[in-house]
């Protein structure tokens, strides 16, 4: 089973 | 007062075909570096950065910075009334809410000019560091948007497995389940049509092929495409355009639960 984050996982907000 | 002018206007046609699928609005920034934009999908899964320098058109104005709030499908919708061989120009002047697309044809005998109304968007910018990536594949875009569109027949999801033996693209669904091998290949007549891949560190991840197809949308812009993987990061799927700029695409992977 995959989850899948979105990308604020990785990135902040600038 | 902001104007810009590409002779070669199809390009700018073609970049709004690679992100008006994916992204609805966005905002467009000038300033004297060039043309840019970053925007992410609805869902906040993937992310879209084009940067067209200010060096690569024929003419670039920009007096201060600014930034242009365009709905993208109806933005495409004004381009397509661009022909291919057609230069265009933006225009915005300051303190209006409204951009002008101009279309040349090559030969001055028609020009038209369409208005578009800008839009007030809040968008949050992602601040994406510089990182060192463990495996870079550089292959023909062409090959990687087949290998994307072939494997969406067979499953939703593509694991993407990069080795000494060369990067392996998999899916798997309810029909039974597929493999593509690609090695490098450097020695062939053509540099479009090689593959390299460079390799740090052993890489699997697995990706939603919606949004890979979804990408290889900016195939006509660029013979090659790089796949930049680590197994902590959102991957990074890149096509230059023609020597002004690129556009690149992040996408957060799967994680196994």
């Amino acid at each position: 089973i995959h989850f899948q984050p979105s990308l604020q996982r990785y990135f902040q907000i600038a | 007062m902001f104007e810009l002018r590409l002779v070669q206007g199809s390009l700018l046609k073609k970049v709004l075909e690679s992100i008006k699928d994916l992204v609805n609005d966005a905002n467009f920034d000038c300033s004297s570096t060039g043309f840019s934009l970053q925007a992410m999908d609805s869902s906040h899964v993937a992310l879209v950065a084009l940067l067209l320098r200010s060096e690569g058109f024929e003419h670039y104005r920009c007096d201060r910075n600014l930034t242009m709030g365009m709905n993208l499908a109806n933005m495409a919708k004004m381009l397509k009334c661009a022909g291919n061989d057609d230069i265009i120009t933006i225009k915005a002047d300051d303190g209006t809410d409204t951009v002008t697309f101009m279309f040349e044809s090559p030969s001055q005998d028609k020009i038209s000019d369409f208005e578009m109304k800008l839009m007030d968007i809040d968008s949050e910018h992602l601040g994406i560091p510089e990182a060192e990536y463990e495996a870079i594949i550089r292959m023909p875009s062409a090959e990687f948007a087949r290998i994307c569109r072939d494997l969406s027949s067979i499953g939703d999801t593509v694991v993407i497995s990069v080795t000494k033996e060369g990067v392996r693209f998999s899916a798997r669904g309810d029909i039974g389940a597929a493999n593509i091998v690609c090695r490098q290949n450097a020695t062939v007549d053509k540099p479009e049509d090689a593959t390299i891949i460079e390799m740090q560190e052993p890489v699997t991840l697995t990706f939603a092929l919606r949004y890979m197809n979804s990408f290889t949308k900016a195939t006509p812009l660029a013979e090659q495409v790089t796949i930049s993987m680590s197994s902590d990061l959102p991957v990074v799927v890149e096509y230059k355009v023609a020597g002004m700029g690129y556009i690149r695409y992040y996408l957060a992977p799967k994680i196994e639960e």
